[in-house]
């Protein structure tokens, strides 16, 4: 099935 | 010194309600724009941000930006001691390690102070870039809260798709298979009530289940909720807190690999 990303994947750390 | 006064103090009960099952611990930042927040869930999956503007306070002071570290179990243990009707008043002297919640009644008969202790918490902050959203759905909260709470009861994930048809929202399990579509209906008699699809393009996400659920926590804070969507970026789930900000969620979606 469809794999979870995480939300780090999308938004870089400041 | 920092200082909040809050007449309408129920506002703050909701907002905690509305996170602390998402985030154990979190900074709030206190500068002159306001009351803020932005924290991940243990596994990063998904992200809170919250404002609480400075001119929706009745009073409020913050001489200098300082950042509070909360347990938000234990915030939320204390400010369920206030009363619904009660006005709550958050303070914090420069230099230490507390906060202070005061609640007073509406006629002022019972007032009510709960010491909390801060603590340090190593977070770090996101840059959440701004996005043209390729489909904005605004449904009445209640809705999206019911929808999702329906469709956990098949399956673990959500699809949401929107196209020029509506927003189509599907779970798939064991026992079965659900879909839920909901059309564009502006022509009701309170605005609250209408559903509105704003589609550039159509866009189709998949999402666990479990977060949506948690996100709708914050269903009685707002009538309508916002759900922001683009191709392979996280979904923003969005509540405003009247007048004076907003609770966003950000979920990232399950992307096939």
């Amino acid at each position: 099935g469809p794999k979870q990303h995480t939300i780090t994947k999308f938004f870089q750390k400041l | 010194m920092f200082e909040l006064r809050l007449v309408q103090g129920s506002l703050l009960k909701k907002v905690l309600e509305s996170i602390k099952d998402l985030v154990n611990d979190a900074n709030f930042d206190c500068s002159s724009t306001g009351f803020s927040l932005q924290a991940m869930d243990s596994s990063h999956v998904a992200l809170v941000a919250l404002l609480l503007r400075s001119e929706g306070f009745e009073h409020y002071r913050c001489d200098r930006n300082l950042t509070m570290g909360m347990n938000l179990a234990n915030m939320a243990k204390m400010l369920k001691c206030a009363g619904n009707d009660d006005i709550i008043t958050i303070k914090a002297d420069d230099g230490t390690d507390t906060v202070t919640f005061m609640f007073e009644s509406p006629s002022q008969d019972k007032i009510s102070d709960f010491e909390m202790k801060l603590m340090d918490i190593d977070s770090e902050h996101l840059g959440i870039p701004e996005a043209e959203y390729e489909a904005i759905i605004r449904m009445p909260s209640a809705e999206f809260a019911r929808i999702c709470r329906d469709l956990s009861s098949i399956g673990d994930t959500v699809v949401i798709s929107v196209t020029k048809e509506g927003v189509r929202f599907s779970a798939r399990g064991d026992i079965g298979a659900a879909n839920i579509v909901c059309r564009q209906n502006a022509t009701v008699d309170k605005p609250e009530d209408a559903t509105i699809i704003e589609m550039q393009e159509p866009v189709t996400l998949t999402f666990a289940l479990r977060y949506m659920n948690s996100f709708t926590k914050a269903t009685p804070l707002a009538e309508q909720v916002t759900i922001s969507m683009s191709s392979d970026l996280p979904v923003v789930v969005e509540y405003k807190v009247a007048g004076m900000g907003y609770i966003r969620y950000y979920l990232a979606p399950k992307i096939e690999e």
